[in-house]
This record gives structure tokens, sequence and C-alpha cells, in this order.
């Protein structure tokens, strides 16, 4: 554990509590996209399958189940609780573009053909664009709430500080999968548009609005 | 070569 592996992790926390935070604080999924909240969901399901088989330390064990419970709760909420507020007429991204490619990355290229490997590649991968839908979303309706933006900007700043964990572990640790690094460098860059866009507008006090 | 590797990120 280095400090830029746990901000990234706080900031991964902090995204998913505001996310649960705002659709009960205003009894609506406005804005939200549910085929990213699913994709994430997959995401989770198919990495901490590893809760069962290895055993990391408690503070893993404990962030792979509160991730885990906070993305089935999002998805209770948005298509349960909540669903009427549900705007699934902007939500339009086909996910099975996502789906379908980063499984088959997923098989190409892997460290180790098991189960278990595959699928955790497979979550690394569909993580890496989980995100697209959303952001399709945002560019459709042209504007974002703001503590929806804040929620983007701290799910995006979490690959961006594990990068610069896998920089510093390469360094003291010998440590270097090329599998997370690429998409993890994927993952930031889908994400630098918004980046801008938060910085200039959301930060000053603005609404985030497309031109 | 057996494949020992465990994910410790999240």
């Amino acid at each position: 554990m280095n400090i830029f592996r746990l901000c990234g992790d706080l900031s991964h926390l902090l995204a998913i509590l505001l996310l649960l935070f705002k659709i009960w604080k205003t009894r609506s999924c406005a804005g939200i996209s549910g085929k990213t909240q699913l994709l994430f969901t997959i995401v989770y399901t198919a990495r901490y399958l590893d809760l069962f088989t290895s055993f990391v330390s408690v503070y893993n064990s404990v962030m792979k189940i509160v991730f885990l419970t906070a993305s089935y709760g999002t998805l209770y909420l948005m298509f349960y609780k909540f669903k009427p507020t549900y705007d699934h007429n902007h939500d339009s991204f086909r996910i099975l573009y996502l789906i379908v490619p980063a499984l088959v990355l997923s098989f190409i290229i892997v460290h180790v053909y098991t189960v278990m490997e595959i699928l955790w590649t497979f979550s690394i991968y569909l993580e890496a664009v989980a995100i697209m839908p959303q952001l399709f979303m945002v560019s459709r309706t042209g504007e974002a709430e703001t503590i929806t933006s804040h929620y983007l900007f701290a799910l995006g700043s979490y690959r961006a500080l594990y990068i610069l964990n896998w920089i510093y572990r390469y360094y003291t640790e010998d440590f270097l999968d090329w599998i997370t690094i690429m998409a993890g460098i994927v993952q930031t860059i889908l994400y630098c548009d918004f980046f801008y866009l938060y910085i200039t507008k959301v930060l000053k006090g603005k609404r985030l609005s497309l031109p | 070569e057996e494949f020992d590797k465990v994910h410790d990120e999240l």
C-alpha cells in the first residue's frame, strides 16, 4: 500500500458513496446511466469472486464487499425504488459493443487460462470502458448536475491515481502488470474531456453544460 | 511454472 493507491481507493469509495447519496437525497436517478452502473456491477462481480479463493488483507476484503454491496444497492435504487426517475431515453448506448470486445480480448490477452483469471482480466477491460454510456448520456443531454460531476471526477481520479501507484510500485517493488496498466491508461484517457470541463466550469461554480 | 499471482489491488 502506498499513498497513491490509498488516495485512489478512497476516491473510488467517495465516488460510489456520492452517487448513492445523490440518488437517495434527491429521490431521483435522473442523469445517471443505468447501463454504466450495470457494467460496474458486472465488473465488481467478475473481479471480486476471488473473495472466496484468496485473502489479501482485511482492508482489501472490506473494500471489495463495500463496492459490491454499493453497486447492487445502486442498481436496486435505479431499477426498482426510483425507477420512474430513470431517464432511459437518453441512456441509449449499446453495452454489448463494450461487453463483447472486452470478453474477446480477455481470452486473447490474459496472464493464464483459468476461469478466475479470465474473469479478472475481463473485469479490467470492461471497467476501462464502462463509463462510456454515462459520458454518452451527458453528451446527449448536454449537461450534468453538479453532484453528478463530482461523482464523475472522483471516479475518473481513482484510476489516474492508480497510474501513479503503478509507477511507484514499479520502482519500489518491481511490480509490473501490463494488463492493468494499459487498461488503466485507456480508462483515464476517456475522462480527459470531462476533467477539462470539470476544472474550467464546475470548480468555478458553474453547472456543467456542453456548448 | 505454476501461476501464483494474487491480485492485491482493487
